[in-house]
């Protein structure tokens, strides 16, 4: 899998 | 964490650097429209979920604010007076749809939702920020030397790069289950596109 989730960085 | 404050803070230091620069100088000679149009891309292409994820007052106040400001940049670049004549398009030669296409094609292909467009077009933003860069890079080589302030604002992104990196270091070990490929993979290739200016920049001062 690639990780991921919330996007919370800029 | 501090770590990525520290980024973003440079990240943003960057932006008023160059818009600075651009504004006492009155010259924007040196400066990659190019570059700077593939970051209002970047952004915009990454920032669409503003509209619906609010994880913090933070975050979606520095996604108005990364927006605007280099969309401010690119205006500056193309519309200001006297600002617009003292751009060298000659310089500014790097062949940029070849940095988009490919970007295309992997954030179609590589992205952490197949069914989300969404996800395909942060995946785009993500890899294509790793190379926007590149024509700012290959002008200050055409150029031979960037001016003072130049440098200074391609030092302060590379460093916001920097910050990132470990920062992902830090979450990873502190957050459970923290683990994000497509950022590190794309962050790591942007960061060694830097090594080169960092070594340069880095030389120059000492000589001064």
């Amino acid at each position: 899998a690639l990780g991921g989730g919330t996007h919370d960085e800029l | 964490n501090a770590i990525r404050l520290a980024g973003d803070m440079s990240h943003m230091a960057s932006f008023f650097v160059l818009l600075f620069k651009i504004n006492k100088s009155k010259s924007v000679a040196g400066i990659s429209l190019k570059t700077q149009e593939l970051y209002v891309l970047v952004f915009c292409t990454r920032y669409v979920d503003i509209f619906w994820n609010h994880l913090s007052l933070y975050n979606s106040l520095m996604k108005v604010i990364f927006i605007a400001l280099s969309v401010m940049i690119v205006y500056v670049m193309r519309r200001g007076v006297p600002q617009r004549s003292t751009y060298n398009p000659e310089l500014d030669s790097f062949p940029h749809h070849w940095l988009v296409l490919p970007c295309v094609l992997l954030g179609v292909a590589i992205n952490q939702d197949p069914t989300s467009p969404f996800e395909m077009a942060w995946a785009f933003s993500i890899y294509l920020e790793a190379v926007a860069i590149m024509p700012q890079l290959h002008m200050v080589q055409k150029h031979g030397e960037a001016e003072n302030l130049t440098s200074h604002y391609i030092f302060l992104l590379g460093l916001y790069r920097v910050f990132y990196l470990v920062n992902w270091v830090y979450r990873y070990m502190t957050e459970d289950g923290y683990w994000q490929a497509i950022v590190w993979v794309s962050g790591a290739v942007q960061a060694v596109l830097y090594l080169d200016f960092f070594y340069n920049y880095v030389k120059s001062k000492q000589k001064d």
